[in-house]
């Protein structure tokens, strides 16, 4: 309905751009906002107009959100989807390798913005940076010993190679 | 209510029974390249009621059955289970009673034996538990047959997709929800047009 | 014929006059995310005549010129040089002399007072080099102002983006070509339909 | 013309997934292949079908190419783009983080296949890897030490941080 659509806009929109919202947080500054694009009439109708995001990262002038980089652009995604888990949040997320386009420093912000949404639901990240794997505190690995058939071993941080190999010692 | 484990047997690489826990907070899965781990996303979608073997990744449903490899046949049948915890809660919810549309399930979730199936999800009946099961632990499980039979089950009992997708809603769980982001896929919600993002917002209206 | 430099100016990000020189045989770019790394794979693909905005992700082509930031005022205009050694080759090659379309080219190629331009290219004479341009060094530079005017040159003369095609012809370079992968796109020719994936062939062909 | 696309298609079918192809090469093992689509009526025409590709990873036996992983994608694409470039070099080629989804052990592989075409031409790669890092024969650092302008600076690889960011003592 129209007054439910409206106040999760208002929501996502407000814990996207907002002063405290994601995109602030994961960009240490800029802004960031959401707006609904006016219909052919010029008007802006509840029901049907579609979405349209403007980000600016700290010191930047992007006029469309097709400027920014891949890492800007992974950052940007990432924060409009911790906003909607804000105000609709799901008991579990699953994120498959979303870190793949960020260098460290964003990694490492991406995995302190986890944080705050830890007390009603939990992730489960598949990743290939070191980095995330510090920030999980559990972590499956999962082998092909056998060519072409998949297992399930446990690890810890330090037995999984630089090389994202599962070392030899975890292979019970 | 907390999704505590994946079980998978015969689902693409994983040719064996295969568990996976969830109990920490933020739980990594890591490992080499096609070692398995986005398989392992693409079975908890099917079993969330995925219908599209494209957004599997594969050409035809029978694709994610175990398929082989050098040293094993291809197997029978696959098999995933999700399991919740599902505990009573100190204050009860107040749901919607959704009606119920009475239009006839495509034949593929339809019992072996083509028997309707009184849904185990009481939907009002049941109002302390976040997923309306009378039970502490809630196992969804799907079933695919080599021969294209393909079965769900809510704790060991037969059901409809419908009740697959009636028992999750409102939760933000589904296998297209915005809770689940494939490989590849982070700045979809970039890359969409103004309406498709207005469609992800509605569903979480 | 090795690509030796690039220069900006006024270009995305590169505010002011920026060298870049390629002697290795593998040279690496690096640096933080949003720094400038992808606008460098722009310069390169506008230069070898690029037409599309969209393709250098821009709005409109406009957005080349570097659009101010924090502390400084927008640009006045871009502009891009790529520069080629071009050493005299001990055996002669056997060029195809291309008919030469007499089609007019659209009028952002122009010189700015409308004249027509003499190519600088002279593909049947000039048979000892790769590039076909009598000399050891071959810079070929683009221009865009921030009232649309825009201008080609070769070596110091204005030419029409139908000689820098033609320059490049058969050599396997070009603002599309197979050999500038762009971010995101490695896959693009798993991704592609059979018929698309023909034509990426048909163009080294 | 015909002629010459057949002789383009058998060459970069060879150099793909002949037995010393790129295929081979870059997986250890395996095989692939470039098959032409028949038409309508079953023929093969060799101006108008469109081209397929066949991939089995060593071990593996997956239908179609979608069934492929992240980085096994990434690894027969390279392997493609190579053998076209064997084909028909050109002088340069420009790879903007094609590496993003590989493992450490397949950015090993992918550094290595680069060699045999440095005598005809030579790449430039943009990077966030270490490893593909210590495989260039010199590195160009980009920075925006001025917020929204883009500098260059010549760095090492040692001066490249864990984060991708380059070093103040690398910045004059
Ligand atoms: N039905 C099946 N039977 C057997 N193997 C299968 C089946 N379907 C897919 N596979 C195999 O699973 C592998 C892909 O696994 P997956 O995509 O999970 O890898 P990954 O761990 O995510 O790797 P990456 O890090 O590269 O993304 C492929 O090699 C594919 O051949
Ligand atoms: N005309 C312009 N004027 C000024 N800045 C621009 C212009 N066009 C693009 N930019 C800026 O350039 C930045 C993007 O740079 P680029 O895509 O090259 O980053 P990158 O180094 O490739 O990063 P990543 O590692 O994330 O891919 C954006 O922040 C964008 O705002
Ligand atoms: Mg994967
Ligand atoms: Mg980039």
């Amino acid at each position: 309905s129209r007054r439910r659509f409206k106040a999760t806009f208002e929501a996502v929109r407000d814990q996207f751009g907002g002063q405290e919202g994601m995109f602030r947080r994961l960009f240490g500054g800029g802004s960031a906002d959401l707006f609904l694009v006016p219909m052919e009439n010029g008007e802006i109708d509840w029901l049907e107009s579609g979405v349209e995001i403007r980000a600016k990262p700290p010191g930047k002038e992007p006029r469309v959100i097709s400027q920014l980089s891949g890492g800007e652009k992974t950052m940007t995604a990432v924060a409009l989807l911790m906003a909607i888990f804000r105000s609709k949040p799901s008991p579990f997320c699953i994120l498959d390798e979303v870190d793949a386009a960020l260098d460290e420093a964003n990694v490492e912000r991406f995995t302190k913005a986890l944080g705050p949404f830890l007390d009603r639901s939990h992730f489960i990240v598949i990743t290939h940076h070191k980095r995330t794997m510090q920030a999980c505190h559990e972590l499956h690995g999962v082998t092909m010993a056998e060519r072409g058939v998949s297992r399930r071993v446990t690890v810890r941080v330090d037995q999984v190679g630089a090389d994202g190999r599962i070392r030899e010692d975890a292979l019970e | 209510m907390r999704l505590s484990r994946l079980t998978l047997s015969g689902f693409k690489s994983f040719a064996d029974p295969t568990d996976f826990r969830f109990d920490a907070p933020i739980t990594g899965i890591v490992g080499p390249n096609g070692c398995g781990k986005s398989n392992v996303v693409d079975a908890i979608k099917w079993v969330l009621g995925e219908r599209s073997a494209k957004s599997l990744r594969g050409g035809a449903m029978l694709d994610v059955i175990f398929a082989g490899s050098a040293s094993r046949k291809p197997g029978g049948h696959a098999s995933v289970t999700l399991t919740f915890d599902n505990p009573r809660l100190a204050v009860p919810i107040d749901r919607d009673i959704p009606e119920i549309s009475t239009e006839a399930e495509p034949a593929e979730t339809m019992d072996v034996e083509g028997a309707s199936i009184d849904g185990p999800v009481q939907r009002d009946a049941v109002r302390d538990r976040l997923l309306p099961v009378d039970a502490d632990e809630v196992q969804v499980e799907r079933r695919l047959w080599a021969d294209g039979r393909s079965e769900y089950l809510v704790n060991g009992r037969k059901v409809r997709l419908r009740d697959v997708r009636e028992l999750f809603l409102d939760t933000g769980i589904g296998n297209d929800a915005y809770c689940i982001i494939e490989q590849g896929k982070v700045d979809a919600m970039l890359r969409a047009h103004p309406v498709e993002r207005r469609s992800i917002l509605e569903e979480a209206a």
